[in-house]
């Protein structure tokens, strides 16, 4: 779930 | 994707090609921090060098490349095209002091002790404090150009609209980084004397100078 959050934003 | 990434993004987007068109049209650098544009260039490339590992959309792998490009591009601008304008003998902020901590604390808080994590981490940490060589040079200097404020209002802004939409997803998807949200706390943080300068007087048509 963090993994996701932080690889998709800029 | 929310609309508080979307303007954030957007107004990061700005922030880069005001600060472009600001050096190629004037054909000078003046009152720009060299160390500040370094500091960025090595936050953009440490974060995405996933653009060769993780694929998540065209549009973040479009706004990625062009972030790096810009940032490479500003630097050949202002190290190298247009060097004799750039004002060396303000941008004196220790900025190796901000890669050192930013190094030492990546290694102790991160979410896993790997490279990858580590280098995302830095580059969150580095990020925060990457405009704090520019801010020095404009209190050293006492005053900017409107289009240097621009710059740093639409910069600003960026990570605090990230701040919105780090609660809106908290609340709305479940997701949430202590690491990217504190340091986006500390990166908006450190823009507030001039979001309030800016405010007050570039708003009004006035020139942004320092109180005495």
């Amino acid at each position: 779930v963090m993994r996701y959050m932080k690889k998709d934003e800029l | 994707m929310n609309v508080f990434r979307l303007i954030g993004d957007m107004s990061h987007l700005a922030a880069i090609i005001i600060l472009l068109i600001k050096i190629w049209r004037s054909r000078s650098c003046s009152g720009i921090s060299g160390k500040s544009q370094l500091l960025f260039t090595a936050v953009f490339t440490c974060r995405y060098l996933d653009l060769f590992t993780n694929f998540v959309s065209i549009y973040n792998t479009t706004m990625k490349i062009f972030f790096l490009a810009s940032s490479y591009a500003t630097i050949y601008l202002i190290f190298m095209k247009f060097k004799a304008t750039y004002n060396r003998n303000h941008d004196t902020f220790r900025f190796e002091l901000l890669i050192v901590v930013s190094v030492i604390l990546a290694l102790l808080i991160n979410h896993e002790f790997s490279a990858t994590e580590i280098l995302w981490t830095f580059s969150i940490y580095l990020e925060a404090v990457a405009i704090l060589p520019q801010l020095f040079m404009i209190t050293k200097t006492g005053e900017a150009e409107s289009i240097t404020s621009h710059y740093l209002f639409a910069l600003g802004s960026y990570r605090g609209l990230y701040i919105l939409n780090w609660i809106y997803r908290y609340y709305v998807e479940g997701h949430l980084d202590w690491i990217a949200v504190l340091s986006g706390i500390v990166q908006t943080g450190l823009y507030c004397d001039f979001f309030y300068l800016y405010i007050t007087r570039v708003m009004k048509g006035k020139n942004l100078t320092l109180p005495a």
